[in-house]
């Protein structure tokens, strides 16, 4: 464990209680991608397979189900919740998310570590989680106007990957065999993907003024 | 032995 991957687990931890404290406070979950949120349930339902068989440390476990249960009760929120549904932009988010997962999936079955279940869905959980915010940032382009709690929260979602780059680059330098070069490569595309939101993120930050995306 | 590639990180 490294101090930018412990600040990268924290922020992810962050962006996900600014999402919950979002809809809980507000019981509104306008701004927020319904799609977003089930790829990240699927994310994290496909890589913590060995949650339960492979122990390496309480606090990897308790984070494991930290993130598997909060994904999966925001998705039942959006889906289930009386107050919350009824503010969800269903007519805004509307990109088409399965070809994302189909994709991902295929792709996983070509470049993968080991061509072997768990690993096909480690690279395939790694793929998938590199793209699947992209309903939400255009559901953000769509809607325009971006409330703070939601803004802070895609923020959060994607400084935490670019502290895992540097976490990467670090354990790259320090320790003798290590190689993750499909999340390395995975994670440069998912942080790049969050550039031009940063910007204006940056700039609404700068001038003190209301975060909007240019349609 | 080959070391499983243990995914360590979240």
């Amino acid at each position: 464990m490294n101090v930018f991957r412990l600040t990268g687990d924290m922020t992810h931890l962050a962006s996900i209680l600014v999402l919950l404290l979002k809809i809980y406070a507000t019981k509104s979950c306008s701004g927020i991608s319904l799609k977003t949120q089930e790829l990240y349930a699927l994310v994290f339902l496909a890589r913590y397979l060995n949650l339960f068989t492979d122990f390496i440390s309480v606090y990897n476990t308790v984070m494991k189900l930290v993130f598997i249960g909060s994904s999966l009760a925001i998705v039942w929120c959006m889906r289930m919740h009386k107050m919350v549904k009824r503010s969800y932009d269903q007519e805004l988010d509307t990109f088409r998310h399965y070809f994302l997962i189909a994709g991902c999936f295929l792709l996983a079955l070509l470049v993968n570590e080991k061509f072997m279940f768990p690993e096909v869905l480690w690279a395939f959980s790694i793929y998938l989680e590199a793209v699947s915010t992209i309903p939400q940032l255009v559901l953000l382009q769509r809607s325009g106007n971006v409330d703070n709690l939601t803004g802070q929260y895609v923020f959060l979602l994607g400084a935490y990957r670019a502290l895992y780059i540097l976490n990467w680059i670090y354990r790259y330098f320090t320790e003798p065999h290590f190689s993750r070069w499909i999340a390395c490569v995975a994670g440069l595309v998912q942080t790049a993907l969050y550039a031009d939101f940063f910007y204006y993120y940056f700039l609404s930050w700068k001038n003190n003024a209301k975060l909007q995306l240019p349609s | 032995l080959l070391e499983r590639e243990h995914h360590d990180e979240l």
